[in-house]
């Protein structure tokens, strides 16, 4: 299987969305 | 008789040419070696002796670096080792560390092994918030880290908790959020699966390639104070000098590249700084110590050199590396593609 093309931009959107639900109310 | 005294003769005299060593550790960031110095060794003998022993030849970037009254201070080249302000306790510790970074880390890291030492070297940097990295790069990057480690992502060897003992991420992004250490694992697991097929060397150079983003890579800084007597930082890096609020080491407030200066100097503990454009003025400031002053400059000025070079050819010596390091790259991924 070829590696799966990342976009590094996309990749940190994804992730900063991923974390946020979890953010700490004073983070 | 007489052979009794030959030999002893001899051996006087053998002992006679024994030159006088000391010892010296040598600290790199993934070993420890020792080394028999002989007295009269120049920085340049340990630290070509060093280059030899780990097979780095772009030894440009890399420097001995040594503590000395809670200030950093590199080993000089034209300086003999034991004339340096070092503890003469043995073994005479040095860490073999990258002191000058480059602009473009794919096209000026070469060799398999430069690009090794600066991963884990900024790797290191950057867990121990040395540079700041945002909460999802951070993430990326760990990701990275343990493709570079473990290889490619498989459930059935990489099983849950398969993570726990590596430090992956720093204390203050786990501290952000209310995240279990399970569920930091769980994402930066599904990130790692994503890098598949991705050798040592490329998960490396893609930490890399994201890590020199990041504002504060690469950057030396330094406390000064103005001619007013306001504290500041100056920021020493590949691209130039550049003049920093303490309160915010990401964005300077000013910058001089090193296209655009004239002539850095100091005298005493006063630095200045004369651009190319006589419009601009000349900056002037103190820093802590002469010490300190001498470390900006030395810093100067091999930023400076490498900075030169860069916008010239390269080397023959250079040109050659980079030829061995296609043909290794391109074997490689036959050996792989047959595989």
């Amino acid at each position: 299987n070829p590696p799966k093309f990342l976009t590094y931009h996309k990749a940190l959107a994804e992730i900063r969305n991923s974390l946020q639900p979890f953010a700490n109310s004073s983070g | 008789m007489a052979g009794a005294i030959a030999s002893r003769m001899s051996f006087t005299s053998l002992k006679r040419k024994q030159p006088k060593t000391f010892t010296v550790r040598i600290i790199t960031m993934d070993a420890e070696m020792e080394f028999n110095c002989e007295v009269k060794w120049k920085g340049k003998d340990l630290f070509d002796l060093v280059c030899r022993t780990l097979g780095l030849r772009e030894t440009w970037f890399f420097g001995l670096q040594y503590t000395v009254k809670d200030s950093v201070a590199w080993l000089k080249m034209d300086k003999k080792v034991l004339d340096h302000d070092v503890p003469k306790d043995e073994p005479v510790t040095f860490h073999f560390l990258a002191k000058f970074y480059p602009e473009n880390v794919e096209e000026e890291l070469v060799q398999d092994i430069t690009q090794h030492l600066f991963f884990l070297q900024v790797k290191k940097q950057i867990l121990d918030e040395k540079i700041y990295c945002p909460p999802e790069a951070s993430v990326l990057l760990a990701s990275y880290a343990v493709q570079a480690k473990y290889g490619d992502y498989d459930p059935s060897v990489h099983k849950r908790g398969f993570l726990a003992e590596e430090e992956l991420l720093p204390k203050r992004v786990i501290n952000l959020y209310q995240m279990t250490p399970e569920m930091w694992e769980e994402r930066i697991t599904a990130w790692y699966a994503e890098h598949r097929g991705r050798m040592r060397d490329e998960a490396e150079m893609e930490y890399l390639k994201i890590a020199q983003d990041t504002e504060m890579y690469g950057v030396n800084y330094f406390l000064i104070r103005n001619k007013k007597g306001t504290e500041l930082l100056l920021g020493v890096d590949a691209l130039g000098l550049h003049i920093y609020d303490p309160e915010n080491k990401l964005t300077p407030k000013t910058s001089f590249p090193w296209n655009e200066i004239r002539n850095i100097s100091y005298s005493d503990k006063e630095f200045t700084i004369k651009p190319l454009d006589k419009k601009i003025d000349v900056f002037k400031f103190n820093s802590s110590k002469l010490r300190v002053n001498k470390l900006i400059l030395q810093l100067c000025i091999g930023n400076h050199d490498l900075f030169m070079r860069r916008r010239k050819a390269d080397s023959l010596e250079v040109q050659q590396m980079k030829a061995q390091a296609r043909e290794e790259k391109a074997r490689k991924q036959m050996e792989r593609q047959r595989l």
